[in-house]
């Protein structure tokens, strides 16, 4: 569904954050 | 079983993806949708994340979304 793929879209987004 | 699934979320199929064109997260995760890959919404998470910290790829903003891209 594409609010599972935003949840995981979000999570990606943080664990790249914490690199970035 | 693996042979069921006809998508494989690869540094190599990522590296691809990008250096055709900019994309963002959303974009990506469509590309490895986890029906396709076989592989849990974390794992792909996961292993996605591990994939753009080895590829560090160049990012830019296109209509306010961060998008990554690569040249070759």
């Amino acid at each position: 569904s594409s609010s599972e793929a935003d949840e995981m879209a979000a999570a990606l987004e943080a664990e790249l954050n914490d690199f970035m | 079983t693996p042979s069921s699934s006809d998508v494989q979320l690869t540094e190599d199929a990522v590296r691809r993806y990008l250096i055709r064109k900019p994309m963002t997260t959303k974009d990506l995760l469509k590309k490895f949708q986890t029906k396709r890959t076989g592989l849990s919404s974390e794992q792909t998470v996961n292993v996605l994340a591990q994939i753009l910290k080895r590829l560090n790829p160049e990012r830019k903003n296109i209509n306010d979304k961060m998008h990554f891209y690569l040249t070759e």
